[in-house]
């Protein structure tokens, strides 16, 4: 699965994500990535998220949104509640795989509960990264 | 200029390790940057950042070593069957497309349903069929489907179970060379 998320020079957040789903699929499986707020979220007055992993856990717990909603609700930090719902609420579910996750003020969180996950960053200084490991 | 940033994903999975892998390790890279970079040029001409998002997850589905687009993991039947997702955070409008077949980027799909559809989730010959109108590339499933990813099915396709793109390293296109 891939995706992205931008914060835009007027402020504005985006998230989009894309995805073939599961090797052997059958009986027309759908994942998280086009339920929105599952795989895909975006709120100016939260987060951009977009999702990949176990799709049936995502969507059981509305992770996209629920990233979104403890920062709007609860006033957590983008990490802190990418981090919370990745590495507890996920797992929990028996699920696992990563989110990339940007606030309004370009703060990022990028975790995931897997040995490894292809993610990276640019900013409007031109800087990029990519990580696939830590 | 006020300040943009943009992040991108190729997958998590248990990423192996071995020569393969690495090699397929540095080209993925390759790609993100790629991907990054498309992103940054929209954002730095002062496009939005649904745009960006876009860009980005374009040069990811049009590269045959992510599983979305071209290089798509295989159904139990050895065909694709796509999901793509695109949500606006200043008006929360978002669109999606799932069980897609032949639209070569799911993703210009979504954005079209955002933009110029009533629903905001479409499924299957319907969304193609929307595509299609909107002027969508349409392509055939074999521009999908990788001879890597025809192998992978082909080792798990008896096992009942399914599998992350990212995991176990030998069903992997790398261990193919299916590199790209």
């Amino acid at each position: 699965t891939v995706g992205a998320v931008a914060l835009d020079q007027y402020g504005n957040l985006a998230a989009g994500t894309s995805t073939g789903g599961l090797v052997n699929k059958r009986f027309g499986r759908i994942g998280d990535s086009p339920i929105i707020g599952a795989g895909t979220y975006a709120d100016n007055g939260s987060v951009a998220v977009s999702a990949t992993g176990t799709g049936e856990s995502f969507i059981r717990s509305v992770c996209a949104h629920e990233i979104a909603a403890r920062v709007k609700y609860c006033g957590f930090s983008v990490g802190r509640a990418a981090t919370e719902v990745t590495k507890t609420v996920i797992p929990a579910l028996g699920g696992r795989g990563g989110v990339i996750a940007l606030d309004h003020a370009g703060r990022f969180a990028m975790p995931y509960v897997t040995r490894g996950m292809y993610r990276g960053l640019i900013r409007s200084n031109g800087q990029s990264q990519v990580w696939v490991f830590d | 200029m006020a300040k943009f940033t943009l992040l991108v994903h190729g997958g998590a999975g248990d990423v192996s390790a071995g020569p393969t892998a690495r090699q397929r390790e540095r080209k993925s890279r390759l790609v993100l940057k790629q991907a990054l970079l498309c992103g940054y040029r929209v954002l730095k001409m002062g496009g939005t950042a649904i745009d960006a998002v876009v860009a980005a997850v374009k040069v990811l589905e049009d590269s045959p070593l992510f599983n979305a687009a071209r290089g798509s993991v295989l159904t139990h039947r050895g065909g694709v069957e796509m999901d793509a997702a695109v949500m606006d955070g200043k008006t929360l409008s978002a669109g999606a497309v799932a069980g897609v077949r032949k639209i070569k980027n799911p993703i210009e799909a979504a954005v079209a349903v955002m933009r110029c559809c009533q629903g905001v989730l479409l499924a299957g010959e319907g969304a193609e069929q929307f595509a299609a109108e909107q002027g969508l590339k349409i392509v055939k499933q074999t521009y999908f489907i990788t001879a890597g990813r025809r192998r992978q099915l082909q080792r798990i396709r008896n096992s009942h179970t399914m599998q992350l793109d990212h995991d176990s390293g030998t069903d992997h296109p790398a261990e193919d060379t299916e590199l790209g």
